[in-house]
């Protein structure tokens, strides 16, 4: 139903992903 | 997405790593060394000279050495999960070490390279790599980013 959907992988959505990434806490607790 | 291109894709991220030999192919992964190499560069405090220095480094076509090495390069992925993480992987299929030297299986490779990842994008340096995987081709992004998210789903504190 998504297919062809503008952004649905574009640079954007890989940026919020690995930005979120870089902001969760490395390691136990 | 296949097990194929999700090798490919984890083998162009293998490649910008700064190895002893660049692999070219992903048949070149089934000894364990480059993926040994990577995890002393992403902890070396944990994946140190000592735990380096059981890895056998002339494998040729010995596939008992394969086993061994891939073994120990599994384990030493899932310990670091456990004791620096602080992370289980729940309902991840473990990958099949034997498959992977015996058959060069692209499935099982498919899942060892992406516990390396997890630990890439993990680990105290992590901004470095995830850095790094922000600059590749957007096709190369995506399939690492599926591979994480897949992972992520399974991670259990």
């Amino acid at each position: 139903m998504d297919a062809g959907k503008p952004g649905a992988t574009n640079e954007g959505v890989l940026a919020n992903f690995f930005n979120s990434l870089l902001s969760k806490k490395s390691g136990p607790g | 997405m296949s097990h194929d291109e999700l090798c490919e894709s984890l083998l162009t991220w293998v490649q910008t790593f700064n190895l002893e030999a660049n692999p070219e192919t992903v048949d070149e992964l089934t000894d364990g060394v480059a993926l040994s190499q990577i995890l002393c560069q992403i902890a070396p405090n944990f994946f140190n000279a000592g735990w380096y220095g059981r890895i056998k480094k002339e494998v040729g076509d010995n596939w008992r050495i394969r086993v061994s090495n891939l073994k120990k390069v599994l384990e030493g992925v899932l310990d670091f999960y456990n004791d620096v993480l602080g992370q289980q992987i729940r309902d991840f299929k473990h990958p099949d070490v034997s498959k992977i030297a015996e058959r060069r299986d692209l499935a099982e490779m498919g899942r060892l390279l992406q516990l390396v990842l997890g630990c890439a994008v993990n680990c105290e340096h992590k901004e470095e790599y995830i850095n790094v995987i922000m600059g590749m081709e957007e096709s190369v992004q995506h399939a690492v980013m599926n591979a994480i998210q897949e992972l992520m789903s399974k991670e259990m504190p």
